[in-house]
């Protein structure tokens, strides 16, 4: 799985 | 996506288009930091590189864009705008920005979660972005009179990553309990430069008088 990060966030 | 995050990016949305129709209605940019526009330009630049790249949702690059184009609008508004331009106070926005620039960059060199391009300029968005407001409360204190444009138009940037906090904070409990330090310490100590001017503003506010912050 792709690693967790908050790039999905502004 | 939840409520919090949501009104986060609505904030800080709102507080862009402000900021522009300010701009653009008045053709004054008084009491804006150009400084701080510009760092603005730097993280989103740094921030979005994988605008092309990754795509997480349509609102997400949608977002991206729409704050990219805004933040370098105001930017060239403010540089080149032939009206604009002359209302533009040089010698009061005296911040010297490429002090944050250059520590950023080092510290996102030394402190970063994986030695790769895209993380390092994405953990120095962060950095920078959190003192990018400096600038434009230095300026504010050195303004007599604030326009409750330019007062509302902070208090909003403010308040945008103070509401990105209680998103981390549902995440954590209800995605996968990992903890971030970066984004979260970064967003905690943007949201915290703004406690003094958060006071003096909602305290205008109560008082129905002019926003006036201490030199």
């Amino acid at each position: 799985a792709a690693e967790f990060s908050l790039k999905d966030e502004l | 996506m939840n409520a919090f995050r949501l009104a986060g990016d609505m904030t800080h949305l709102l507080s862009i288009i402000l900021l522009l129709l300010k701009i653009r209605a008045t053709k004054s940019c008084a009491g804006i930091s150009l400084k701080t526009q510009e760092l603005y330009v730097i993280v989103f630049m740094s921030r979005y590189l994988d605008l092309f790249r990754t795509y997480y949702s349509l609102y997400n690059s949608l977002m991206k864009i729409i704050f990219l184009g805004t933040s370098m609008c105001i930017v060239w508004y403010m540089r080149s705008h032939k009206v604009v331009r002359q209302t533009y106070n040089n010698d009061e926005d005296t911040f010297r920005h490429f002090f944050l620039v250059l520590p950023c960059f080092v510290l996102a060199l030394l402190v970063h979660r994986n030695f790769t391009f895209i993380e390092i300029l994405w953990t120095f968005s962060l950095y920078l972005e959190s003192v990018a407001i400096l600038p434009q409360l230095v300026l504010l204190q050195k303004s007599s009179n604030i326009d409750n444009l330019t007062g509302t138009y902070v208090f909003l940037l403010g308040a945008y990553r103070g509401l990105y906090l209680f998103n981390w904070v549902y995440r954590f409990f209800t995605e996968n309990h990992r903890v971030r330090w970066i984004p979260w310490l970064s967003g905690l100590i943007q949201t915290a430069i703004y406690t003094d001017f958060f006071y003096y503003y909602i305290r205008s506010w109560k008082n129905r008088e002019k926003l006036k912050l201490p030199a």
